[in-house]
């Protein structure tokens, strides 16, 4: 997958961090400091149905072109996380106990289209 | 999403770009409440002293690293370990250190509280107390752990489970309570409440100061429950 730029038109992933002092959330989150809400945005053009960001493979753009000229079913594709990676949480919880969780799948890692 | 599209693949609102970035901080912050099941996020905690904290974690490593000095999948006495039913289950190690309860010349009451949300929606895989005795004279000193349970029928608290020790120097003692915590997580307030008989030259057993690094705690290891699960055929 890709990363978003400033002027990204296809899907990629953007990153964003929600810094926990900035919403007041130091005080009962221990660990870790903030969070990275990154989230999949982006076109899904018919030819890249399928494909993690942009094609590396002299097969995958062979798919494309086939893809791209069967324009028969013109099925919207999305831009969807294909990666993804726990979030690790060290907390107090209401009785000032100490709880650590991993949370699955919370931080986007790449996107592609579905 | 302000009129985003809804992606039907993953089930996630697409945040449309530009969106703005207090409505994607609201986003976090629901995403991650709703994760740990809390309708709101907590109040501001009382942190455990710092010299008990650091206590409870070294004892802790030292006793997750006695497993860890043997083999791979094989435990002290040679047995395998289960494999975990709830493989992928998300898992919860909790640290609950003990409130003070009523006490007499000889016996005092330590209070571990759980929370609700946790209690609600998970299910206790092991639970241990650890206990410090600071013994004032050389011998061996018998000493009671009693593990109280609410009565259902009154306010008075029954008796769940007793134990005798022998303590014959000062040291960290630790009592399985995972069949205690774990029937606790089934009600309302999910509080173990454990009773310390010593002998009455011994004093109480809680340090008198709160900062002290002995003061008693509760290591319990929870995994979140099975939902009701539908296959789709």
């Amino acid at each position: 997958g890709i990363d978003c730029g400033r002027d990204s038109r296809m899907c990629c992933r953007q990153e964003f961090f929600v810094d926990f002092k900035e919403i007041g959330w130091e005080d009962w989150i221990i660990q870790p400091e903030g969070y990275h809400m990154n989230y999949c945005t982006g076109l899904c053009p018919l030819h890249m149905a399928g494909i993690p960001g942009l094609a590396a493979s002299f097969h995958t753009a062979v798919l494309n072109r086939i893809k791209a000229a069967s324009a028969a079913a013109a099925v919207d594709s999305c831009c969807v996380p294909t990666q993804r990676r726990p979030l690790s949480l060290l907390y107090y919880d209401r009785d000032s106990n100490i709880v650590k969780t991993d949370i699955p799948d919370m931080i986007v890692d790449s996107c592609g289209c579905t | 999403t302000a009129g985003g599209e809804w992606c039907p693949a993953c089930g996630l609102a697409t945040p449309v770009p530009g969106t703005p970035r207090d409505a994607l901080l609201a986003l976090a912050k629901q995403s991650i409440l709703a994760k740990l099941r809390l309708p709101a996020r907590p109040g501001a905690p009382q942190p455990p002293a710092r010299g008990a904290l650091l206590a409870a974690l070294r004892r802790m490593r030292a006793q997750r690293s006695d497993t860890a000095v043997f083999p791979p999948g094989m435990l002290p006495n040679g047995a395998v370990p289960h494999l975990n039913p709830g493989m992928g289950r998300q898992e919860y190690e909790i640290l609950s250190f003990a409130e003070a309860g009523s006490s007499t010349s000889h016996s005092v009451r330590l209070h571990f509280r759980f929370s609700q949300e946790l209690a609600g929606s998970t299910e206790i895989l092991q639970a241990t107390l650890y206990l410090f005795w600071a013994v004032p004279s050389p011998g061996t000193q018998p000493v009671t752990i009693r593990i109280l349970q609410p009565d259902p029928a009154g306010p008075n608290m029954t008796l769940s489970s007793e134990t005798r020790l022998e303590v014959q120097r000062s040291g960290w003692t630790t009592l399985d309570v995972g069949p205690a915590v774990r029937s606790l997580f089934g009600q309302e307030t999910p509080r173990l409440t454990v009773e310390l008989e010593m002998p009455e030259a011994w004093g109480s057993p809680l340090p008198a100061d709160p900062n002290d690094s002995h003061w008693p705690f509760v290591v319990a290891q929870a995994q979140a429950r099975t939902h009701h699960r539908v296959h789709r055929r």
